[in-house]
């Protein structure tokens, strides 16, 4: 179970970083 | 005459808007730039891990398969030799 | 009468700045928040990659000495089965 718990939260992690590298910000 | 700095702020107005529009604007790009590094690398270390519990996973799954053969093997072998013993004490008598 | 949305900012100028200046010191404040969160996520999976790194690096070891102790065991298991085969064969003999 918690392999896959830990596989769930990497998951989210993955998601959490491609997140910020795909959000634009700055733009004025 | 309390106030001289309040003073100039309210004449200087737009300028000093204008000022801090390119020090925000400067340091939001900074900061955003630094935000990016930051992803990449958790990206990066996160692949590094996966690919370091794979590995895990397998040297696992080896060792296992390594160690139920030398248990099999300790058993054969001490059969063999209570086997050995026994032909030994026949062959005597 | 061309630009009509420049002679809007044009009169709003100081208004228009205001606006910017909150804009961006909300963006820089989220985007600093967000910074920081990476951060903090990415030394964490660094840790978990480095405890797992020690798990791997004892059970190598762990490994080496097992597959040891088996190759060791087949030499003997097959040096105990010629001589046991010499043994059969000189007692008949």
């Amino acid at each position: 179970a918690n392999m896959k718990a830990g596989a769930a939260t990497e998951g989210v992690l993955a998601n959490f970083f491609n997140s910020l590298l795909s959000k634009k910000t700055g733009s004025p | 005459q309390e106030y001289p700095e309040a003073v100039l702020v309210n004449e200087a107005g737009p300028q000093w808007l204008q000022v801090e529009v390119e020090r925000l604007s400067r340091e939001l790009r900074e900061t955003t730039q630094e935000k990016i590094q930051a992803a990449e690398y958790g990206l990066a270390v996160l692949e590094e891990k996966q690919q370091l519990k794979q590995r895990f996973d397998e040297l696992e799954t080896e060792h296992e398969a390594v160690r139920q053969e030398l248990d099999q093997l300790r058993e054969a072998f001490g059969q063999a030799h209570s086997a050995h013993r026994k032909v030994a004490a026949d062959g005597e008598s």
